[in-house]
């Protein structure tokens, strides 16, 4: 996280708001439930409180404009520039402008949801600058986040108590959700949801967190799934390229979606009996497609199938178990991909390399092999 | 072995244009004369650096295609330097 700076915070603990006008793209209620919840995201962890006023002028004036609105920070019509507001302080300081050339939402991601927005901006009129944590609330991108599921990561928490300290009024018997964190990818005893191509990438998979790496990185670049992907599930079970069809299939649950570039396949998510696996597999946890063979390999508990992707068939014989093929694999396949010709199959914290015509096991890696710790 | 040279991909002066208002309006860019510009390390390699340091990207200094992605990304009006505050 990062402030403006030591002075740049309210003195006060009860801050005033006020809502100088409507965005036509909402109803009045839902702009109103929007901003209150947005400030509520900062009062539930900080002494802090805000009083709603509807005349004069309060501590945080919140408006609707578009282009050149009077602080000499003109807006830039739909897309790029969304919102900006302003440090604590007298006169603008601590006010909030939203671009009403954008398409505000109350929780859809046609548009960009107005709580998500709001809460952002409101950490800049409470005294936060941008942090350069992806996944942290005040990352200067904006990406979808459901509202109705929203905790503040542990990132914006740190942030704010830095500032205000934390809530002195809060209820020590209720339990609030864990705020998330960003996991750190050198953590050798992280285990990876996913990992796939991806023309020529190889993608990292964690919640809500993918780890993009190609040949000439040094390091990955980490960012958020629904940056890259707006529409994708977090937290999946499996992912695999088909370079043939330039798709990326997701899994997660019985559902599977597919994204060509950063554009989702139409007709997509589709059900694990799409992929020829029997209505009874409610999950699978790896999936390996076989450039050689043209077989995607779907890997559920201890056994595997393969499904032939040209006939659209299951092939016949399967399931079988995952240590007759894979010698030296005994525990649950957590992830699996192909790189220059090798097979890697990832079980806990490990990382299996294969050759997968012979199933001869080559050696065992640790998981952070690829992400260049 | 046969060497290949490959073409990089050009940056059109729209997007140059496009990305030194960004590293303006968010990277406080200014337009400064001197040695240090005639040593051929432009206020503008410098401040791409430091707008690729800050997002986690690769740092090249230079316009690469996911600097520039980042760059068109919907996003906050706030610069995320201090000193343009």
């Amino acid at each position: 996280f990062s402030i403006f700076g030591n002075n740049f915070k309210w003195q006060k603990r009860s801050l005033t708001y006020r809502i100088e006008n409507y965005t036509p793209d909402m109803s009045v209620a839902e702009v109103d439930y929007s901003i209150d919840k947005a400030l509520q995201v900062w009062a539930k962890v900080t002494p802090l409180k805000f009083q709603r006023i509807y005349s004069g002028i309060a501590d945080i004036m919140i408006s609707f404009v578009r282009w050149e609105h009077g602080d000499y920070n003109s807006f830039d019509g739909p897309g790029k520039t969304l919102a900006h507001a302003f440090a604590p302080g007298d006169g603008l300081g601590g006010d909030a402008h939203f671009d009403d050339d954008e398409f505000f939402t109350f929780r859809s991601n046609r548009g960009v949801v107005l709580f998500i927005v709001a809460a952002h901006e409101f950490g800049h009129s409470l005294g936060l600058a941008h942090s350069s944590v992806p996944g942290a609330l005040m990352y200067p991108t904006y990406s979808y986040r459901n509202p109705d599921t929203f905790v503040l990561p542990q990132d914006d928490v740190r942030g704010i108590q830095y500032l205000y300290g934390s809530n002195s009024r809060k209820d020590p018997s209720v339990d609030d959700p864990k705020p998330p964190t960003t996991p750190d990818v050198c953590d050798s005893t992280m285990v990876l949801d996913a990992v796939t191509t991806h023309r020529g990438e190889i993608i990292f998979f964690k919640d809500s967190f993918l780890w993009r790496s190609y040949p000439q990185s040094q390091t990955p670049q980490q960012s958020l799934i629904r940056s890259l992907w707006p529409s994708a599930p977090v937290d999946i079970d499996a992912a695999y390229e088909n370079r043939q069809l330039d798709t990326v299939f997701l899994f997660k649950g019985r559902k599977v979606w597919a994204f060509t570039g950063n554009q989702p396949v139409r007709g997509y998510p589709k059900t694990l009996t799409a992929f020829g696996l029997p209505k009874a597999v409610r999950k699978v946890d790896a999936a390996l497609h076989d450039v050689n063979s043209g077989k995607t390999l779907f890997f559920v508990g201890n056994s595997y199938f393969s499904y032939d992707e040209s006939r659209k068939t299951m092939e016949q014989g399967y399931p079988r178990l995952v240590n007759q093929a894979f010698t030296g694999l005994t525990r649950r396949v957590t992830a699996a991909f192909q790189h220059k010709g090798f097979t890697y199959i990832y079980s806990g914290p490990y990382m299996y390399e294969y050759d997968l015509g012979t199933g001869t096991l080559h050696r065992v890696l640790r998981n952070s092999y690829f992400l260049r710790c | 072995t046969a060497v290949l040279s490959v073409p990089l991909s050009e940056v059109s002066m729209e997007d140059e244009s496009f990305a030194k208002n960004y590293l303006k309006k968010f990277f406080n860019l200014t337009e400064e004369e001197g040695p240090a510009v005639r040593r051929g390390i432009s206020p503008l390699n410098k401040k791409l650096a430091e707008m690729q340091r800050f997002f986690g990207l690769k740092i090249t200094g230079s316009l690469d295609a996911d600097t520039l992605a980042m760059m068109k990304k919907p996003r906050c009006g706030v610069p995320d330097e201090q000193v343009a505050r």
